[in-house]
């Protein structure tokens, strides 16, 4: 399994593949619609976060419905300047 | 609350179901 040492010998770019990886069915179990773009924003975090997402399914559900409401947010903005 | 994600984040695209081996 990912551990922090196998990430500190990775390449940063690695490191966000790595954890990318791990998270995206995750994400994709809790949201499959929006499962690629809500990954590409849990990896804009810091990968201590991440990491703690990938160890607690609770923490990673909610920062999954975080990304829901802040992407329906921009959606809503988006649509009404149209 | 401020939200720290950004919704104009990159999409991620896994290696492992864009091109399986």
């Amino acid at each position: 399994d990912l551990k922090a040492t196998v990430l500190s010998a990775a390449s940063p770019g690695e490191q966000k593949e790595m954890l990318g990886e791990r998270l995206f069915p995750l994400v994709q179990a809790i949201q499959p619609t929006m499962s690629n773009k809500i990954t590409g924003m849990l990896l804009e975090l810091e990968n201590s976060e991440l990491l703690h997402m990938l160890e607690s399914p609770e923490s990673l559900r909610s920062m999954v419905e975080e990304a829901v409401e802040v992407l329906q947010a921009h959606q809503a903005m988006d649509t009404s300047y149209k | 609350r401020k939200s720290t994600l950004n919704p104009n984040a990159k999409e991620f695209n896994p290696r492992s179901y864009a091109q399986p081996k």
